[in-house]
């Protein structure tokens, strides 16, 4: 473990909880993709599978455990509880081209061809384009809620952070793992355009409004 | 080459 796959989890946990408090406490999930959020279910229930095979730590574990119910729980407040509130003529991503094309690349380039590697293959393929249906809807409406725009910061923070723990790994330990790599720099490519605007106008007090 | 197997990261 070093810091910045540390802050890199408790950004990913801090984005998480954001969500999680703003649909609970606003009791709307208005302005938020729920593909995206069953994707990202999708990528913990396929990547954590070995959750009780294989332990690596207390907090690995933990923080598995801590992912998987937050986003089910997500899930669940946007396609039951709240289910009225939820924005579905805007969120109209068709999941269906990302995990088809996703499922095929991951029995075709896997570091293992296992079912719980491939799994996890697919889990980190996934993950790089889940959030796509979340930045098609924004696209589509026009703006983001601020809180929104904080989850997305947290959420792509996240994993630009991982891309520094991979370097400080490689030359640390010699540990490099191409597929993460690689997906992790396609995930955080895809929040470029969202950072610039974030750090241009969210953090000056405006609204986040993408140009029309 | 990738070390650390199994995946020790979230």
């Amino acid at each position: 473990m070093n810091v910045f796959r540390l802050v890199g989890d408790l950004s990913h946990l801090l984005a998480i909880i954001i969500l999680l408090l703003k649909i609970w406490k606003t009791r709307s999930c208005a302005g938020v993709s729920g593909k995206s959020q069953i994707l990202f279910s999708l990528v913990f229930i396929t990547r954590y599978l070995d959750l009780f095979t294989n332990f690596i730590s207390v907090y690995n574990s933990v923080m598995k455990i801590i992912y998987l119910v937050t986003s089910l729980g997500t899930v669940y407040l946007m396609y039951f509880k709240f289910k009225a509130t939820y924005d579905s003529n805007h969120d109209t991503f068709r999941i269906e081209f990302l995990v088809v094309p996703v499922g095929g690349l991951s029995f075709l380039v896997n570091h293992d061809f296992t079912p719980l590697e491939i799994l996890w293959t697919f889990s980190i393929y996934l993950e790089s384009v889940a959030i796509l249906p979340q930045l098609f809807m924004i696209s589509k409406t026009g703006e983001a809620e601020t809180i929104t725009s904080h989850y997305l910061f947290a959420l792509g923070s996240y994993r630009a952070l991982y891309i520094v723990n991979w370097v400080y790994r490689y030359y640390t330990e010699g540990f490099f793992d191409l597929i993460a790599i690689v997906a992790g720099c396609v995930q955080t490519i895809l929040y470029c355009d969202f950072f610039y605007l974030y750090i241009t106008k969210v953090l000056k007090g405006k609204q986040l409004k993408l140009p029309a | 080459r990738v070390l650390g197997k199994p995946h020790d990261e979230l």
